[in-house]
């Protein structure tokens, strides 16, 4: 069982994870634009992903203990999990169909806005294997905070103020694994072997956005 | 427009909590 203390913690981060939405004029532009093509697709990602960090932002901004960090070490923190935070948001978005609109009609977007197969494949790929885990709500929050929280990301001064932070969503994650899965003991280390693979997306993104830049 | 905007620039405006690009 969760202790009283991780109880409200949970609660606090879904409260502020609940809030973690795109705005709704950007969903509108989605469903309102007949015209699909590459040039509109493009500026329609970017805003996407724009939104996505800026969402990204307030709910790190809530993370219990973040705002005490180094103000650097917050940027280096944001700049580093900022990719794998939206791979696994939209992971989430994709598997637990949390958009008001048509997943199909996002997934005609993102195949025609220009960026290579080799590129958009091994991320629906990833979208499947993350669904196979039958993640909860709470689950795609406390793992966010866990991938935000990671102490080792590049430019991070005081790692082990950031370790201290990390700690308690990998003790909540654990539980929470073995409340909701209680038939599959490896769920937790399942989870973390995700985050292994976000990684790799992190080095395919920076590769991706060069490539359609020059296109 | 925000598509202009790097990854640091947009994650500094919103830290700060200006929406306003």
């Amino acid at each position: 069982e969760l202790t009283q203390e991780q109880k409200d913690r949970l609660q606090f981060v879904m409260d502020s994870y609940s809030k973690n939405r795109i705005p709704q004029d950007i969903a509108t532009k989605l469903v309102l634009q007949d015209e699909n093509n590459t040039d509109e697709n493009f500026v329609f990602l970017t805003d996407m992903a724009t939104s996505h960090v800026q969402v990204l932002v307030e709910f790190t901004k809530k993370l219990p203990g973040f705002q005490t960090l180094d103000h650097e070490d917050q940027i280096a923190l944001l700049k580093g999990s900022a990719v794998e935070a939206m791979f696994l948001r939209s992971a989430e978005l994709f598997n637990r169909k949390l958009l008001e609109w048509n997943t199909d009609l996002l997934e005609e977007r993102i195949r025609n806005s220009g960026i290579s197969n080799d590129y958009i494949n091994p991320m629906f790929n990833f979208y499947k294997s993350v669904g196979e885990l039958k993640m909860t709500k709470e689950e795609y929050a406390v793992l966010t905070a866990v991938v935000i929280l990671t102490p080792d990301r590049q430019y991070i001064k005081d790692k082990e103020s950031v370790e201290k932070l990390q700690e308690p969503f990998l003790d909540i994650l654990e539980k929470l694994c073995k409340i909701h899965h209680p038939k599959n003991p490896q769920q937790f280390a399942r989870l973390l072997g995700r985050l292994t693979e976000l990684r790799t997306f992190s080095h395919h993104h920076t590769e991706m956005l060069l490539s359609w830049r020059v296109n | 427009p925000a598509s202009n905007l790097g990854l640091e620039d947009i994650i500094r405006k919103a830290l700060m909590g200006n929406y306003d690009d």
